[in-house]
């Protein structure tokens, strides 16, 4: 473990927790009673989430810790996936099936059919893999299926009038995770000396340049203190 | 050192 990764996970995990905020804000938005102003933003504007990326990123995650329980690493490890597992797959939940949380999802713009993002993903990982195996195989998957999980959600924000703030730092903290997992493999390749995961890298470069608009657009939009807005 | 067969990252 060394600090670039710790770093990458943390901010990983700091992206999953500002999406829970941010449901849990519009649950209890919906109890208080009207119009209390900022409820009123929520839950008529769209929350600006696309459901389409969180059931990537929880098929994701599904197809890369099959080995949870097979291959312990570590306790750090383990209790990491479980995070990743049950937040992802509850919020897919919140989103579908909350009465409350569902209605501020915007099912007319989310409209990327991420079906066509799954195949490509699965059939490229039969082809390009470190090893022609089960787990191996849907290992690969998950790794290409993550450098573009993002797609539908930042095609959302480009469609989305207003940013709020959670959403804008949630893709962000999302972005940052995987630039400091680059940093973490080159800080890996040239300390541990059989240290080569070329599918790994190029991953999960492609996965942070699809955010390197987004970037320049959050930057900007926090240098000049104006609400952050993607061009359509 | 890990060896290839499992990933040692998340």
């Amino acid at each position: 473990m060394n600090i670039f990764r710790l770093a990458g996970d943390m901010t990983h995990l700091m992206s999953v927790l500002v999406l829970l905020l941010k449901i849990h804000t519009i649950k209890s938005c919906a109890g208080k009673s009207y119009p209390c102003s900022l409820c009123f933003i929520l839950l008529e504007s769209s929350s600006g989430i696309s459901l389409k990326t969180q059931e990537l990123y929880a098929l994701v995650f599904a197809t890369r810790y099959l080995d949870i329980f097979t291959d312990f690493i570590s306790v750090y490890n383990t209790i990491m996936k479980l995070i990743f597992l049950g937040s992802s797959f509850s919020i897919v939940w919140y989103i579908r099936r909350h009465k409350i949380v569902r209605r501020s999802y915007d099912k007319d713009q989310d409209t990327f059919r991420h079906f066509f993002l799954v195949l490509p993903c699965l059939l490229l990982a039969l082809i390009i893999n470190e090893k022609f195996t089960f787990k191996e195989v849907l290992w690969t998957f998950s790794l290409y299926l993550e450098a573009v999980a993002i797609l539908p959600q930042l095609i959302l924000l480009q469609r989305t009038r207003n940013i709020d703030n959670l959403t804008g730092q949630y893709v962000f903290l999302l972005g940052a995770y995987r630039a400091l997992y680059i940093l973490n493999w080159i800080y890996r390749y040239f300390t541990e000396p059989h240290y080569v995961h070329w599918i790994t890298w190029i991953s999960g470069l492609v996965q942070t340049l699809l955010y390197a608009d987004f970037f320049y657009y959050y930057f900007s939009s926090l240098k000049n203190n104006v609400k952050l807005k993607l061009p359509a | 050192y890990i060896h290839d067969d499992y990933h040692d990252e998340l």
